[in-house]
């Protein structure tokens, strides 16, 4: 563990604070679009699903488990509070990303290019394809809609500062104790790469007070 | 390549 995944497991879980607190937030604006992807926290939870297949079979560090517990646990509650509880806030008509096809394109891809051909090991190949492209229907829906809420924005810069930090990491790592691996660090940096657009407007408009609007 | 043991990251 270093300090840069550190502070990036951190910022992953701010960001689901951050996303629980908007949540709550909206439940009192009645009737108010959530502008939250239930499509993109849907794809987290199987993420975490997919991924943590180990959890009772690969003990890491005490870290290492309470994290994963409480991933599983955070996804599928915002999914169940999206699904059932906060139903009338959510807008299926904004989150029109097909995201069938990012599912299936991370199945076919982590059936080909994986690092052993098992059960687990393809499952966790697929949560590692699927992370890199989860937050597509977000994107797309803030594309739409071509504005923001201050917190969403706030929620968004949290997870991109989760996965930039990633990338030091692995470069940290790759120094320190030769640390490689190629399917983490290839979606690693498309995961990345897809926040760009996104800290250019939240750095040069949010940050100074203005509202986050596309150009 | 990794070895098997490579899935420390979350």
């Amino acid at each position: 563990m270093n300090l840069f995944r550190l502070v990036a497991d951190l910022m992953h879980l701010v960001s689901i604070f951050i996303l629980l607190l908007k949540m709550q937030k909206t439940r009192s604006v009645a009737g108010r679009c959530s502008r939250i992807s239930f499509k993109t926290q849907a794809l987290y939870a199987t993420v975490f699903l997919t991924r943590y297949t180990d959890l009772f079979a690969n003990f890491q560090s005490l870290y290492n488990t309470t994290m994963k517990v409480f991933f599983i646990a955070s996804s599928l509650y915002i999914v169940f509070l999206m699904k059932f509880k906060f139903k009338a806030t959510n807008d299926p008509r904004l989150d029109t990303f097909k995201a069938q096809y990012v599912v299936g394109g991370a199945a076919a891809l982590a059936l080909i290019v994986n690092y052993a051909f098992t059960v687990q090991e393809v499952l966790w190949t697929f949560s590692i394809y699927l992370e890199a492209v989860a937050i597509l229907p977000q994107l797309f829906m803030l594309t739409k809609t071509g504005e923001a809420e201050v917190i969403t924005t706030h929620y968004l810069f949290a997870l991109g500062t989760y996965r930039g930090l990633y990338l030091v990491n692995w470069i940290y790592r790759y120094w320190t104790e030769y640390y490689v691996d190629w399917i983490v660090w290839i979606a690693g940096a498309v995961q990345t790469g897809l926040y760009c657009d996104f800290f250019y407007i939240y750095f040069t408009k949010v940050l100074k007070g203005a509202k986050f609007e596309l150009p | 390549q990794p070895d098997q043991n490579h899935h420390d990251e979350l």
